[in-house]
């Protein structure tokens, strides 16, 4: 039943690696499952609401900016904690975070999405799709609750997701990087790890299978992210210069 | 290296600039 091992690989390393891995998740995820249950009825007034939904797009870009930037942060520690990540070059890095990092924030995001009223947590409670209206990008707000409803009818558990979200982040296909093969590997190991962990939990074949659908409408809306974004600095551009300086080193061309 | 100056940093930092 047990997927054969990535060769040069034990089952004391693939277990090892799943602790790492694991542990680095937890320690780098903003809020724990049980700070979200808490807070998961909470949600905006009308009137918060409408407040929200009055603001210019620049004030709204920039709170959001400053969100993702919040949330890059953990998931710079995140990759750094996943064992052999530190033993790249720096150069292969920083092309994984800044092609990942998106993936991996969307992934994430799903914890804290509440698929019963449809809302996500923003700025300490529960927000809805047109709580974003003053951002002017209704299909890529649209996009990223649809990505949140079906992720979160997956049901991945913090370890599968961990698993998932490093084994996106150790993508040896993205374009300029030095070390494809070392990447493979790693990558390699943490799917094997991953796949392990599915049938420890019981979990059918079919849910790596869904987990890896959703890859491609991952990269869709990073696509559709940067497109809004490029857009924005051209109509607002001494608003796009006063975003965070690693959001813009992250998501600049 | 100076297009990803903040980056470097946060790689490089032993300590997180994230009160984790």
């Amino acid at each position: 039943i047990h997927n054969p091992l990535p060769e040069g690989c034990s089952l004391l390393e693939l277990e090892h690696i799943t602790q790492c891995v694991v542990k680095s998740h937890i320690e780098t995820s903003q809020y724990s499952t049980e700070e979200l249950k808490r807070m998961a009825w909470s949600t905006y007034s009308v009137e918060e609401t409408r407040m929200y939904q009055s603001k210019s797009a620049e004030v709204m870009w920039q709170e959001c900016a400053i969100h993702i930037t919040n949330a890059i942060q953990y998931v710079v520690e995140f990759a750094k904690r996943i064992s052999g990540f530190m033993d790249l070059c720096q150069n292969d890095q920083i092309i994984l975070l800044k092609a990942g990092c998106m993936d991996v924030l969307l992934i994430r995001m799903c914890r804290a999405y509440n698929p019963i009223n449809n809302t996500f947590l923003f700025n300490g409670r529960f927000a809805p799709a047109h709580f974003f209206k003053a951002l002017g990008c209704d299909d890529l707000v649209a996009a990223v609750f649809d990505l949140a409803k079906s992720l979160s009818r997956i049901q991945m558990s913090e370890e599968e997701m961990a698993l998932f979200t490093a084994a996106v982040l150790l993508s040896p296909d993205r374009p300029w990087l030095t070390d494809v093969q070392q990447i493979q590997k790693l990558q390699e190991k943490v799917y094997v790890a991953l796949q392990r962990c599915l049938q420890k939990g019981g979990a059918s074949e079919e849910k790596l299978t869904k987990m890896v659908s959703k890859l491609p409408v991952m990269r869709s809306i990073c696509m559709l992210h940067i497109d809004k974004l490029e857009f924005f600095r051209l109509v607002h551009p001494e608003t796009a210069y006063t975003f965070p300086p690693l959001y813009r080193e992250v998501f600049g061309s | 290296k100076e297009k990803h100056k903040i980056l470097h940093q946060l790689l490089q930092n032993s300590t997180s600039p994230v009160d984790l």
